[in-house]
């Protein structure tokens, strides 16, 4: 294993204990910078841990940043390692870093789904859900994604615990969600909310489960295009970018429309790159490049959220 | 651990949502065991290898557009196993 953070290989995919031994190193070597909460317990009883990038103050105005909320899709816990690393790397090097960590925190959490993640590295790597055991049924696990309380049971999911998209039994039903739910709640000060999927290349804003426009839906659109473009411009990658339903299809339940309808004005989500060859089995080498191009995104975000308070 | 021999992922090009409507009546009919891995166009689905050809003659009666991205998706998989062995 790596004896640090400089020495950690950010060019592979990682087991969950890895990660977490990756997370335990980051806070050890920046104390005044991070810290680690455990905000709730997995279904098989996992951490759910999330990093805190903080300068000091009390609740101050925040930006929540999650990976992996999909088992399968590999590349976005890699992306949250590397973007974990960046923060601390930038914090005193890069202006717009700097300037929105003295006034405002960044709460990570890389693996929102840790019981499916170990499964992926252990049973099968196409598992998508939790591992929730579904009573009545043989079929295994939630998908996070539709066990929001936002347009809960409609479109777009399904109430069958056999399907991809199997919504549970009620919102927030599933600990990985409510922990969430539980956190932005008691906080109350998140500003921005981006939850981070592959691969589509979109970067995409509510709603996904009403064709009705988010009321800030002009404002969403423009700080999307200009993230976007960030996002090109160091290799080109090109990204569609909208709202959910209009961009890509009716999706209940997910994780953005819930924090838009609890007043967090700049939730997104990010479907990363896709080269059109692999898929979830994104090659290693396309990790750091594709954590690359979507910082630059992120800080549009981050920096858009810090510049336009409400 | 899971077994992907033989299953393949096609990309498939609808023209228009009239056979995009024909590419999602696949995903009801269970006994296909279809996993979608992208709804949007293109549409990227895995085909274990028991449903392969009830898929493509599914796609070519009504003129879908469509290729196999991935051949042999336990090939990638391997690698992919193999790459993490190597660096840790």
């Amino acid at each position: 294993p790596a004896g640090n953070t400089d020495t950690f290989h950010y060019t592979t995919y990682h087991t969950l204990s890895e990660i977490y031994s990756f997370q335990d190193m980051l806070v050890a070597e920046n104390p005044k910078l991070v810290s680690k909460t455990v905000i709730g317990q997995s279904y098989e009883g996992r951490p759910l841990n999330v990093l805190k990038f903080s300068t000091g103050g009390s609740n101050r105005p925040a930006i929540w940043i999650d990976t992996g909320i999909h088992a399968r899709e590999w590349v976005t816990q890699a992306s949250g390692i590397v973007f974990a690393k960046k923060i601390v790397t930038e914090y005193g090097t890069d202006s717009a870093v700097t300037e929105i960590l003295n006034r405002m925190d960044v709460f990570l959490e890389m693996v929102v789904n840790p019981d499916g993640y170990h499964f992926t590295h252990t049973n099968n790597r196409m598992w998508r859900k939790n591992r929730k055991q579904n009573r009545g049924s043989t079929c295994v696990g939630v998908d996070l994604n539709r066990n929001w309380n936002a347009g809960f049971g409609g479109h777009g999911s399904s109430n069958n615990p056999c399907s991809e998209i199997y919504r549970g039994t009620r919102a927030h039903s599933e600990p990985e969600v409510k922990s969430i739910v539980n956190f932005v709640r008691s906080h109350g000060n998140i500003k921005a909310f981006i939850s981070i999927h592959s691969y589509s290349q979109m970067l995409l804003f509510p709603y996904g489960y009403t064709r009705k426009p988010a009321k800030d839906q002009a404002e969403l659109d423009q700080v999307a295009q200009k993230a976007i473009t960030a996002l090109a411009s160091l290799y080109g990658t090109s990204y569609r970018y909208g709202s959910i339903i209009t961009t890509i299809y009716q999706s209940s339940g997910g994780s953005i429309d819930w924090t838009y309808n609890q007043g967090i004005k700049y939730s997104y989500t990010f479907e990363l790159r896709d080269t059109g060859h692999f898929g979830f089995i994104l090659p290693a080498n396309q990790i750091v490049p594709t954590a690359n191009e979507t910082w630059l995104a992120l800080k549009v975000i981050m920096d858009h959220t810090f510049k336009n308070p409400y | 651990k899971g077994d992907f021999h033989g299953h393949q992922v096609f990309r498939i090009v609808p023209k228009d949502d009239v056979q995009l409507a024909l590419v999602r009546v696949l995903e009801d009919i269970l006994d296909l065991e279809l996993d979608f891995w992208r709804w949007v166009t293109p549409v990227d689905v895995r085909v274990p290898s028991h449903s392969l050809q009830v898929v493509k003659t599914y796609l070519e009666n009504h003129c879908i557009k469509y290729f196999t991205m991935i051949k042999d998706l336990q090939a990638l998989l391997d690698e992919e196993q193999r790459q993490m062995k190597s660096i840790a």
